[in-house]
């Protein structure tokens, strides 16, 4: 059982790895806290963002480091054991025009090995998508409009 | 396999419409309030997904349409996965999964189907989890939570990990 | 005691009808839950938003509609009783532009009786602001840069 | 009355800066990462306003500057008031608000001072509050909390207009 876990951990630590320091720049890694025995600790996040040079808190990042970090474990986990579908709805929101970007980068990427649905309002997100569903309110009912392929 | 279409009747701020996707990067954008996350929850509604923040309703039948003086009293939603790759274990290429909510007299009733036969969320469950569907939904990040991974316990942060194994 | 909190409540209320109708389109009004005995009671805020012709739950409002009824508030008590100064930050994260441009142009407005100081990466909010600061990262320090005036 | 200015040195990523503020509608940006919170969180500090969030640190010693190799053990954060309003109850048209952190062999002090004055975190909110400053700061929303009343609780809502009669 310990042996399961420790596969996972290892084989999503290793991607985990690699996708924050492309996302960010910086380097990252998952830690366990009792390493010996993983289910009686929890799961660390160490992180060196891009241009800083001390490993800083988990708690201290920005809103949008955070979401790098949280969207690097989602897309970790994914290489590891993929889902057919990630559903994501503004993820987007810390995030400045150029990390936007980047991370749509990332998700089309990926697209080739699961789908991906995400609501977004950022030009820099939806650049990377290879369609826009566009939604309108009309009296008070959605419609979908112009579904664009890029 | 993917997400070929949803279908949705009444539900949310949907009256009657069929929502195509793409198999690979689907974008949705549009203005405030025009119906986005709806779509989302309509995902969520008809694969029973629990999620803790649900789908902003109270109850069932708050997912209802109502509007214009109208309150409709029957909402259905409609997933239609693609399956040419075999993965779910049905014959032929489309799997439709429903779920409806009904008003009756004294409350409601909400049914889940499979190609047209009804079946219990535990089956439901079990079908999806054969194509790694997993019902608590970490697959899906709803508005707001995209930091939820980072503001929780180190343990169930820990947790995550373990049910990936 | 009943009748301030009557006061300081009908005042921030006829606020927010106005407040709330110019930002949104539509038309709200803050509601108590027990009239006779309103420490008795919560407070409801009821809200048909534009486009809508039925009052809608509030728990079922989207990001960007919540936003600007929690603005309205803030603003509707800022005109009834001033704090010298405000401070948001990212209070547009869930705004589509049209929306993050009214906002900044309530900024703007309401900023000639109190000091607004406002972080967003939105330019339609950027743009109502008097003046920009830009804040770099070098070496893992901070500094301040370019102080625009509009 | 408005802020003026803001002098930090050695508050989370900011070894030595001095920030002007407009007295009207000043807007703050840049990428993410690069300290626009941390200004907030200078505020928050030098002014003593509890919010939940608190100042993303555990200790107060970690809102000390460290980087390079280099771990501060005092920091430093002052605030530069406009009083030409004669609104505070003070001479002069500026009032300057410092708050401070040092580190000692067995933990740390932090003081607050008003115009050079040592005083005790209710007098500084005694002060404030002549101005309306509150300092549960429902004038500070924090990066995530836009919505927060929205979701809390109809009778937390109500107390917000309590405290304001
Ligand atoms: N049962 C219902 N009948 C009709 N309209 C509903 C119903 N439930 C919710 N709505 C409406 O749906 C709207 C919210 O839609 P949704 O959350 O999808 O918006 P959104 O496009 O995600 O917007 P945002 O960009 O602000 O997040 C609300 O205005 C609400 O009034
Ligand atoms: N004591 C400290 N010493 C040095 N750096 C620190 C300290 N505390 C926090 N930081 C750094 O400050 C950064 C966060 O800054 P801040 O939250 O102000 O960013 P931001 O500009 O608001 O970004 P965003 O747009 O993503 O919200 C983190 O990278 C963190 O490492
Ligand atoms: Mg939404
Ligand atoms: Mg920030």
């Amino acid at each position: 059982k310990r042996e399961a876990f420790m596969n996972t951990f290892n084989g999503i630590n290793e991607n985990f790895k690699e996708i924050y320091g492309g996302l960010s720049g910086g380097s990252g890694e998952l830690v366990l806290e009792d390493e010996e025995d993983p289910f009686n600790g929890g799961l660390w996040i160490r992180t060196m963002p891009e241009g800083k040079n001390m490993v800083q808190r988990l708690q201290a990042m920005s809103g949008g480091e955070k979401s790098l970090i949280a969207l690097s474990l989602i897309f970790s986990a994914q290489k590891f054991q993929p889902s057919p579908f990630y559903i994501f709805d503004e993820v987007d929101m810390f995030l400045d025009g150029v990390n936007a970007g980047k991370v749509s980068s990332m998700i089309r990427s990926f697209s080739s090995d699961a789908q991906f649905i995400v609501i977004s309002l950022r030009k820099k997100m939806l650049e990377g998508a290879h369609g826009v569903l566009g939604v309108t309110l009309m009296d008070g009912i959605s419609h979908i409009t112009g579904v664009r392929l890029n | 396999m993917h997400i070929k279409r949803l279908e949705i009747r009444n539900f949310k701020s949907f009256k009657k419409v069929a929502i195509p996707f793409y198999s690979d990067f689907t974008a949705i954008s549009g203005p405030n309030g025009c119906g986005k996350s709806n779509i989302i929850d309509a995902i969520v509604f008809v694969l029973g997904i629990s999620r803790s923040k649900g789908m902003r309703a109270e109850k069932l039948t708050d997912l209802i349409f109502k509007g214009n003086g109208i309150e409709e009293s029957h909402a259905e939603v409609s997933l239609v996965l693609d399956n040419d790759d075999g993965t779910l274990r049905f014959d032929g290429d489309e799997v439709k999964i429903k779920r409806n909510i009904k008003k009756t007299d004294n409350g409601y009733y909400s049914y889940y189907y499979i190609n047209g036969h009804p079946v219990s969320l535990s089956d439901l469950h079990d079908t999806l989890s054969v194509a790694n569907i997993s019902s608590d939904g970490y697959s899906v990040v709803m508005q707001g939570d995209v930091t939820n991974i980072i503001e929780m316990s180190d343990y169930r942060r820990r947790r995550i990990i373990d049910d990936i194994a």
